[in-house]
């Protein structure tokens, strides 16, 4: 109120200065635009300190050691409403615009003061990324992640902040997306899945029925075989001796958005699921059902010295597409065709002879795009 | 953007009741920042 005091003052102030009759009428017009301004300032401003004041409060509640629980709200409801992949590919065009040369270091430098990026391990001098999104997906220096050499070490696959991990057990084969919410393994990584669990076919949760059709079974034989043939791999004979395991890591956007394979591994098949966009953050885990499983994703599913070995890429609306570098013809958030969205993911299998595609750990596998 | 990792391991069964313990030992905690290549657990001999 003080501020629209002082601005009606202002407006007072050079109405007498500029004297005579008929400038009143122009000076209400002239009080208009800033008054807008200044309340779509505030408004930005209260959102930002409220946003502010909730990550500090999932800071504490971390320190703490509580956790919050699945709670849905009006937000998440209205998230389904949007046309988020729509949003998703425009955000990809206008980040793609080239930016001119003179502005490229100060647009590179303002994102990385905004979400904490390192320039300095930045592969190519700033000016030479001729967009944001090339900046997003810069490569970086050489020797600037180094490798854990240790063989018996599993290595993050990405730059990012680790969520949840742990084992999964029990016949459900559920990860606890947040305390109170848990999903399907099957329904992350498909029903054709190879995973090795105790009984397959106890462990569909509601979500997996749909792919789970009678056309499947000719297929999953096929694949049963190609598995098995090449002996390396035989999960019900490994059964009594491994354990299954999940680690969740969340990249925040100012994190290196490339992904890394997190031992030496055997890739065998590649699953693309065509879903949703939802934001991916802190408090869209707590508020959006199944928000992995919805979500646009890859799937690459093969085998390491251990035995199976899943990882599943989890697009978001700004960060939507995902590109394999053994794949470069995937195109990944692409608008739909159908009316009618299919939940079954669209699969390839590398070497039908089971040989796959072998990557060294640390080996890059894809990485994440904006829009 | 997120990334799920899922994996086999090894885990030791006690013979005496038959109860599972696991061999991959996490190296990490929850709400950790790790990077590419930093070990997020390992087998053990």
């Amino acid at each position: 109120t003080s501020l629209l005091k002082k601005l009606q003052k202002t407006t007072q102030v050079r109405a007498s200065l500029n004297g005579g009759s008929g400038s009143s009428k122009g000076n209400g017009d002239w009080f208009l635009l800033p008054g807008a301004t200044v309340a779509t300032l505030l408004m930005l401003g209260a959102l930002h300190a409220r946003r502010m004041y909730e990550d500090m409060k999932v800071v504490e509640a971390h320190e703490k050691g509580t956790e919050f629980e699945f709670q849905p709200d009006v937000k998440s409801t209205f998230l389904r409403l949007l046309p988020l992949r729509s949003i998703s590919r425009c955000w990809g065009v206008l980040t793609s615009v080239e930016i001119p040369v003179s502005l490229r270091s100060h647009v590179y430098g303002a994102w990385a003061r905004a979400f904490h990026s390192n320039l300095e391990e930045a592969a190519l001098p700033l000016d030479e990324y001729a967009s944001l999104r090339d900046f997003f997906v810069r490569t970086l220096k050489e020797g600037s992640r180094p490798i854990d050499p240790n063989p018996q070490c599993l290595v993050s696959p990405v730059d990012g902040t680790v969520l949840r991990f742990g084992e999964i057990k029990g016949a459900g084969a559920m990860i606890e997306q947040v305390k109170g919410f848990s999903y399907s393994v099957f329904s992350l990584l498909g029903a054709t899945s190879f995973l090795p669990t105790l009984a397959k076919g106890d462990m569909h949760d509601e979500s997996s029925e749909a792919e789970n059709a009678s056309g499947e079974k000719s297929r999953k034989s096929w694949w049963s075989i190609s598995f098995a043939s090449p002996k390396v791999w035989n999960p019900y004979s490994a059964r009594p001796t491994k354990g299954l395991f999940y680690c969740v890591i969340y990249l925040k956007p100012g994190d290196y958005h490339r992904i890394h394979a997190p031992a030496d591994w055997n890739i065998l098949v590649r699953r693309h699921f065509s879903g949703r966009l939802y934001p991916v953050n802190e408090r869209a885990t707590r508020t959006i059902r199944n928000l992995y499983v919805e979500n646009e994703r890859v799937v690459l599913e093969g085998l390491w010295h251990e035995g199976f070995m899943a990882l599943a890429a989890v697009g978001a609306t700004n960060i939507g597409s995902i590109e394999l570098s053994m794949e470069p013809e995937l195109r990944t958030n692409q608008a739909k065709k159908k009316l009618l969205h299919s939940e079954r993911p669209e699969e390839r299998l590398y070497e039908p002879d089971g040989v796959g595609r072998t990557l060294k750990k640390g080996d890059e596998v894809a990485a994440f795009n904006m829009g | 953007s997120t990334v799920v990792l899922v994996f086999q391991a090894p885990v030791s069964l006690s013979p005496e009741n038959g109860e599972s313990s696991s061999d991959f030992k996490f190296s990490v905690q929850r709400g950790d920042r790790v990077r590419v290549g930093e070990a997020l657990g390992r087998c053990q001999d």
